[in-house]
């Protein structure tokens, strides 16, 4: 289902290069769930960024669903984005003026669904992560594990095949962060691809592989069930 | 050192009242370490910026050092949250224009040191959390757990004798998260007080004592040490 190979994604910084990857290639199955760990700034959101083609990179490819990603067009593109991949962005991402519904409707608005059937699949989502009394504030309105969970019902909203989630439970107390595990969980039984990079023991044990990152090189691929 | 008496903080939202903390009172020593747990939006985030002196209850009374904080001047409270008050953000907060150095740098600027004494102490903040080679950087070009070492590193660079720090291993791996509690358990050893909140039970178990915070009030007040 993906499959990257030598990806390399280089940064310029006046005369300094910065090689966030050093040649990752790996394969993932469909319906796998894998967890990606590795120490802060070791390329992990980097990679998960080319996953999800929201960036390019600086050298090797990236075949998604047996197609080069370099050679789709502008819609097959933004298809796979809107439609086929969820991501749960590290830092949230969320628009700042738009409310937790209408943060998580963003998908659907793309997707050109109407108004009615926008706002009953985004309170689902919401309702899933918990958070149907927080509808209507605002980001800044909202606890730092709140703008969280927003955030992975904006990834799920549009029942994506593949999700993509960096550090999901980062600001999730214990039994929250179980809570949003049990979710995924469920998605992977449902036949989702799961990729999910993370620092904590107990989100990657609910993977089935973990792929180890440092410096910008798989250390380690590690099966676990 | 910080006493709180019946601490309300209530939002309105509409004609919605939301209490985000419903009469907190408790006591912190001088050089104690103490960690805040507690789930998702039940306040802890809330009762920080109190604290800090960022926000101001809306009922209920806060002493810092003896005084009323209602009752300290512009003057007062400006000396406290810069040179009395570290503060790490659950979000980080950093300025999105200027470098890590200059976000570093920012609370000497405001003490008013001289330009060549704040690069330098800027510098020695940035190595302690290991972002020597990041100075240059700005957020957006930092991964998720520089910004947060940068925060960490701006909140701890006019040596605070209170350290509140909100969540500040929730981007980082299990080993630069441990190299964040040795400093933190330096810090405390020297001489100054602690208050973390985290969900993290590692974390927890660096401080002496552990409050429960549940729907804005402090459920329980556990001493492990
Ligand atoms: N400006 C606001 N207007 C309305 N409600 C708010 C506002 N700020 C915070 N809240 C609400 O107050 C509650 C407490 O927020 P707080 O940020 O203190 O929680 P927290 O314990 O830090 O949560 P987390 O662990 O998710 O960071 C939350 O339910 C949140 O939705
Ligand atoms: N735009 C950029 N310009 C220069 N360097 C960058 C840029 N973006 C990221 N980097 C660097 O690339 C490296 C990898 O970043 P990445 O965000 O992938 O790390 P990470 O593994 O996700 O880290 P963390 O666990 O802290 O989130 C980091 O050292 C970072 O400083
Ligand atoms: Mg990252
Ligand atoms: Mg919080």
């Amino acid at each position: 289902l993906i499959q990257t190979e030598d990806l390399w994604k280089t940064y310029l910084m006046g005369s300094e290069e910065i090689h966030a990857l050093r040649g990752v290639s790996l394969e993932i199955e469909r319906n796998e769930y894998v967890a990606i760990m590795g120490p802060s700034g070791s390329g992990k959101s980097t990679l998960m960024n080319l996953i999800g083609c929201l960036d390019t990179p600086t050298r090797g490819s990236y075949w998604i669903n047996g197609k080069l990603a370099s050679e789709l067009d502008d819609d097959q593109l933004a298809y796979l984005r809107n439609r086929e991949i969820g991501f749960v962005f590290q830092t949230f991402n969320l628009l700042p003026r738009a409310t937790a519904l209408g943060n998580v409707e963003l998908p659907l608005v793309y997707r050109g669904l109407p108004a009615a059937e926008r706002r009953e699949k985004a309170q689902d989502a919401l309702r899933m992560v918990e958070l149907a009394d927080r509808m209507d504030h605002r980001p800044s309105e909202l606890s730092g594990g709140e703008r969280q969970r927003v955030a992975i019902a904006r990834a799920l909203v549009n029942s994506p095949s593949i999700v993509l989630a960096d550090e999901p439970t980062g600001n999730l107390d214990s039994a929250t962060g179980a809570e949003i595990m049990n979710l995924f969980n469920r998605l992977n039984r449902e036949g989702n691809t799961l990729l999910v990079v993370t620092h904590e023991r107990d989100v990657a044990a609910c993977a089935r592989r973990i792929i180890h990152i440092r410096d910008g090189m798989v250390e380690r691929d590690e099966r676990i069930r």
